[in-house]
């Protein structure tokens, strides 16, 4: 039918958001639409809350879309929705999981950047916010959270790919998700952002090669969840710190929600290492989707039994 | 504004095997519109890392021509950015 969503298929902003009302109308008991804010192009920002009505249940936040380009991150959110409310009372763990948990989900974070990469520039990753006294448009939203925000690496012209805003969550979409996140702290336990390409797991620290206190537990964590994923299609994945694994980066998203005392944060960092790159083929999401499940699965299972 | 096209747009994978190499990856930068896809920025740009970035069709002559002068290891990922644009739709509607 044409109002069928494929998941095999990269979708734009429109056919996201149809999807979205869809979602609840088809699980109203399951899944709930929350309109967290507006973007700089007063574009909605919507959260699914997967789960039950009690908020006080631990939670999962995950968002996808932060860096308009890596388009495979929005099809995994879209899938994990899919997934979860088709698998409900079929699949032992996930049945679990939502009996038990809430899930956050983020669709798509950079909602004018991702308009931008479908209309007008494939290759653009930042928002769509104008600079004062610059030409250059946009921030890197990934560079805007107040985690060592100002530190190295410099990041402060408006007309680089990495710049970080004005101010700390100077951006309208990052004062909404870190207002959100803010108001259900109690209840988030892990926070999880999707990135592409690399096929890297990271956790905290980027902005400074000190280890947090639970390292060797969100270590253990990485491990166990990149052999998870490894066991679908034998996708090999690399974890560690951002700053030791990748580079020192300052202002993510990840610090920030780390510091705000999530104390398991992670960012994938999921297909290709550069074959396709950003243009990963939409023949590739479905295996990708498949195998980050089993990986997001694991951190949420474990979660639930590890955190109070 | 019509779309950016990126016809004959290359990606390029180098790896720089110390620090001169690295530096050479960011002066290009300073000169060249390098698009940096791996790392984020030229700023990250270090020695043993694997480095991509986009270049358009006239100045990968003068990266082309840059790195074989310095004698640097580096393949083309991808020759031609719009063709695989339009690739990556390569499934069908249901």
């Amino acid at each position: 039918s044409p109002d069928r969503h494929s998941y095999a298929k990269y979708k734009n902003w429109e056919k996201i958001v149809a999807w979205t009302e869809k979602m609840v109308n088809k699980h109203p008991e399951m899944v709930s639409r929350i309109k967290i804010g507006s973007t700089a192009e007063d574009n909605p920002l919507y959260v699914l809350k997967i789960g039950k009505e009690d908020e006080r249940r631990k939670s999962v936040f995950m968002d996808c879309g932060i860096h308009a380009r890596e388009w495979i991150s929005p099809a995994f959110c879209q899938w994990f929705v899919y997934q979860a409310t088709k698998t409900y009372g079929k699949n032992k763990i996930m049945t679990k999981l939502l009996d038990k948990m809430n899930f956050y989900v983020l669709p798509v974070f950079n909602v004018d950047g991702y308009i931008w990469s479908w209309t007008k520039n494939r290759m653009w990753r930042k928002n769509r916010s104008k600079n004062q006294n610059s030409k250059c448009i946009g921030t890197d939203l990934n560079r805007n959270f107040n985690a060592s925000w100002d530190s190295f690496p410099p990041t402060g012209n408006p007309c680089d790919e990495t710049y970080r805003g004005q101010a700390p969550e100077s951006e309208k979409e990052t004062k909404a998700v870190t207002a959100f996140i803010r108001s259900h702290l109690k209840s988030i336990k892990v926070y999880i952002t999707f990135h592409s390409y690399s096929q890297v797991l990271l956790f905290p620290y980027g902005y400074t090669s000190k280890l947090p206190p639970n390292h060797e537990d969100l270590d253990k964590v990485a491990k166990i969840s990149t052999n998870a994923l490894s066991t679908r299609y034998e996708t090999r994945y690399v974890y560690g710190p951002i700053e030791s694994t990748m580079y020192r980066t300052s202002g993510s998203s990840l610090d920030w929600a780390y510091d705000l005392g999530i104390k398991h944060t992670f960012a994938f960092e999921l297909r290709d290492k550069g074959k396709f790159g950003f243009l990963l083929p939409e023949s590739q999401i479905k295996q990708t989707c498949k195998e980050t499940m089993l990986a997001v699965k694991f951190i949420a299972k474990y979660i639930l039994k590890n955190t109070s | 504004i019509a779309p950016v096209r990126f016809d004959r747009e290359k990606v390029f994978r180098v790896k720089p095997q110390d620090e001169k190499e690295a530096n050479i990856i960011k002066d290009l930068a300073k000169t060249n519109e390098l698009d940096f896809w791996y790392p984020d920025a030229a700023h990250h740009v270090a020695a043993n890392m694997t480095v991509d970035f986009r270049v358009s069709e006239k100045e990968s002559q003068t990266i082309q021509a840059a790195l074989d002068q310095n004698k640097m290891h580096y393949e083309i990922l991808i020759h031609d950015l719009q063709e695989e644009i339009e690739k990556q739709f390569d499934v069908k509607e249901d």
